[in-house]
């Protein structure tokens, strides 16, 4: 464990709840990209399978249990108990688009040929094209709420600190997982517009609009 | 990987 790792899943941690509490204390989802948050529920779902096969550590499977439970909570907010406030209409994105080559890719590179391996490198490959839908609809709509755009900055920033984390375990322990890197770097890349508009624009205490 | 099909990122 270093700090990177740590502080990336502290920052993770506190997307979730952020996102959890802006529902929860607004009573309204609006704005936010259903899509995605199924996509986040199936990373989660496929990729902690092994909380069933193998103990690491109190943490690690404290964690994944959290995210488990905070992932379907908040399915259950959008689609269920604030489902009026949902906004389907805006939430479009083609999310087969993203599952097939996904999909395909995780059989034809991944680490070991097996059922665990391949459903871990899936959820790997797809963490970081999940956030897309979520960025669409914030492009359909032009805007997103203030709360909103400090969820998705905690999202972004958390597996950008893991690039961190694979650059000290690879000097420190010589440890390095190609797939995970290559994923991480894609997922960090795709918030970059979004970072921009975060420093130049709501850390000003302006609202994030974007050019509709 | 430490074992073989053992991941111990989150």
């Amino acid at each position: 464990m270093n700090v990177f790792r740590l502080t990336g899943d502290l920052s993770h941690l506190a997307a979730i709840i952020i996102l959890l509490l802006k529902i929860w204390k607004t009573r309204s989802c609006a704005g936010i990209s259903g899509k995605s948050q199924i996509l986040f529920a199936v990373v989660f779902t496929s990729r902690y399978l092994d909380l069933l096969t193998s103990f690491i550590s109190l943490y690690n499977t404290s964690m994944k249990v959290i995210y488990i439970g905070c992932a379907y909570a908040t399915l259950y907010f959008v689609y269920m108990k604030f489902k009026a406030t949902y906004d389907g209409n805006h939430d479009t994105f083609r999310v087969e688009f993203l599952l097939v080559p996904v999909g395909g890719l995780s059989f034809l590179v991944n680490h070991d040929f097996s059922p665990l391996e391949i459903l871990w490198t899936f959820s790997i490959y797809l963490e970081s094209v999940a956030i897309l839908p979520q960025l669409f609809m914030i492009s359909k709509t032009g805007e997103a709420e203030t709360i909103t755009t400090h969820y998705l900055f905690f999202l972004g920033l958390y597996r950008a600190l893991y690039l961190f984390n694979w650059i000290w375990r690879f000097y420190f322990e010589g440890f390095f997982d190609m797939i995970a890197i290559v994923a991480g770097l894609v997922q960090t890349i795709l918030y970059c517009d979004f970072f921009y508009l975060y420093i130049t624009k709501v850390l000003k205490g302006k609202k994030l609009s974007l050019p509709a | 990987l430490l074992v073989l099909g053992e991941h111990d990122e989150l």
